[in-house]
């Protein structure tokens, strides 16, 4: 049952990570 | 060697943590001219997600008593909300110029910022809940601390009674997080000297009726009785101290100590 904060953490890592696939996807086109 | 010391942090940083290396390393070997698409709709994405954070963060600081959580979290928050701006900034200007390289730029440091501020958000936010742990630990010293005074069979039924709860709860706690731990060998150092102390604990209620009998009864051997006492309670205080140490280590630490 993880607090709040770890959970938002965990929002923000997987926000973080779409927004890096989304400038690779351009870097590696 | 694991890079992050718990399951939880490891799950939420690892991926991340991944892909941002590889961007860093993208970008360092070709500077490759494309235009970059319209970034606006993932970095508004961050920025919200930044902003549930911030507000979470803030309101744990508020409601902790724990001054050093009080004290490293406000940095880190900062840090992720800088990091937000940058790309923010990075976004707006490349929508005025697709190529712009100082927007690239901004992407890599904004991108990196969010890890790095997230990361210690994460580790002040674990060490405070390693600290809750640790008082737990160091309130059953102090019962054991109290051994020395039982001196007849009632003082004896009032201690385990008192003793008992605080130990479950903390072998209880103790074994959660080692449950948590990436590191192996911190893993088997809290399993074995948890055992320990589950073993003992039976060893020392039973030194102590040993030692109240004796001294009811008047008879010799109550400086044994005692010195017999004394030992399982010193060889417990150790195991826990143990723990207490073992708690507060991070795979960074023996890196540096090795």
């Amino acid at each position: 049952d993880a607090p709040e904060m770890v959970r938002q953490a965990r929002v923000l890592a997987q926000a973080t990570s779409q927004l890096v696939n989304a400038i690779k996807g351009q870097a590696e086109g | 060697m694991p890079v992050f010391h718990t399951k939880t942090i490891e799950s939420i940083l690892e991926p991340v943590a991944q892909q941002v290396s590889r961007l860093v390393i993208l970008h360092e070997e070709a500077e490759d001219g494309n235009a970059m698409p319209d970034l606006a709709r993932p970095v508004q994405v961050v920025k919200m997600a930044v902003d549930n954070l911030v507000k979470v963060g803030y309101d744990t600081v508020n409601v902790s008593e724990d001054q050093i959580l009080k004290q490293d979290m406000p940095p880190a928050l900062q840090r992720v909300e800088e990091a937000s701006f940058l790309l923010l900034d990075a976004s707006d200007m490349l929508r005025a110029d697709p190529y712009s390289a100082p927007a690239r730029k901004k992407l890599i440091e904004g991108s990196r910022g969010i890890l790095q501020g997230t990361s210690a958000l994460l580790l002040a936010f674990d060490e405070s809940e390693v600290r809750k742990i640790i008082r737990i630990c160091k309130s059953v010293l102090e019962y054991l601390a109290i051994t020395e005074v039982v001196d007849c069979m009632e003082d004896l039924v009032k201690f385990v009674k008192n003793l008992s709860p605080v130990l479950t709860k903390m072998a209880k706690e103790v074994d959660l997080r080692e449950k948590e731990l990436t590191h192996q060998v911190h893993r088997e150092m809290l399993v074995r000297s948890l055992e320990e102390v589950k073993a003992l604990t039976p060893v020392l209620i039973s030194a102590v009726k040993i030692f109240v009998s004796t001294k009811s009864q008047g008879a010799g051997g109550v400086k044994e009785s005692q010195g017999n006492r004394d030992f399982v309670v010193r060889k417990l205080c150790d195991e826990i101290n143990e723990i207490i140490r073992v708690l507060q280590l991070t795979t960074y630490d023996e890196d540096e100590w090795e």
